[in-house]
């Protein structure tokens, strides 16, 4: 589903769902991810960062037609799990600059950040690879983040890198 | 760094930084890395979930020997930026199922959380991406881990992969 331009990729066919407040101990993770397997979902982007007072907080990315039934299953493993709260938002969209050997990682992040800030996007999400840094950002400010990451950027024009 | 192992990789080699109450509006993770990328340290993973209250927290992941020098600076920035606080944590490790095509994700993904839940690993920070699924853990359960997923999942024997 992404869409490739030489080294900057874009989804905007995402839509993302976070259970809040989840118990932060083993055995969550699976169960959240096992049952929206067993639903045939497919997951795009899993993001879990730092925990607090033995909870965390659970994000992923799922399709557009897939976010009515997805959050059905969250918001029964929210009970089911004793966690705060699901949130979710469709009006979302994914960004990433897509390059081999990215360990100087941090060079690449920190243009693809100043380009996207410089255009006054926020960024909701971050989630990396050595290959891919993502971020998740308004759907609405798609069009621009593309424009600006590639007048930021100094892109190979490798097609379907 | 990473170790691989016909599908299975990972990291002893990382310590976790988190600066936790960044304000949430654009130009702040470009600060962020900017900074870091500009003292020659490379990052190797960027973790940020939805921010409340107009408040987030930035997580990434240094080798051990860039540890000082990193928090020295996420100090220094966190005062500057008016964030919360800085927390960091050297004895974690990271653990990642690597292949290609796994947009079936999430049944890959429910398979590692179930491994390393089955061994009573807790997952503390979780990062994806199309080809990589990324888990820090404490460094002390890591070899327990590696183990875990080997047997838990059903691992093409492509070396190096
Ligand atoms: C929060 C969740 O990731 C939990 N720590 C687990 O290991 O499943
Ligand atoms: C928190 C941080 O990522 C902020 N939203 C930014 O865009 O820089």
């Amino acid at each position: 589903e992404d869409v490739v331009v030489s080294g900057v990729a874009y989804n905007r066919n995402e839509a993302k769902i976070s259970i809040v407040g989840v118990p932060d101990r083993p055995g969550i993770a699976a169960e959240v991810f096992g049952r929206i397997s067993d639903s045939h979902i497919v997951v795009d982007m899993i993001i879990q960062n730092v925990g607090y007072n033995s909870r965390n907080d659970i994000s992923f990315t799922v399709s557009k037609e897939d976010f009515a039934a997805t959050l059905k299953i969250a918001e029964t493993l929210c009970k089911e799990l004793g966690a705060e709260k699901v949130i979710s938002d469709e009006k979302i969209a994914k960004v990433s600059v897509v390059g081999v050997g990215m360990k100087t990682h941090c060079g690449v992040a920190a243009k693809m950040f100043r380009a996207l800030a410089e255009n006054g996007i926020n960024i909701e999400m971050i989630s990396t690879s050595e290959i891919k840094i993502s971020c998740v950002i308004r759907e609405s400010d798609l069009d621009k983040a593309v424009q600006a990451i590639h007048n930021g950027l100094i892109i190979n024009a490798e097609p379907g890198i």
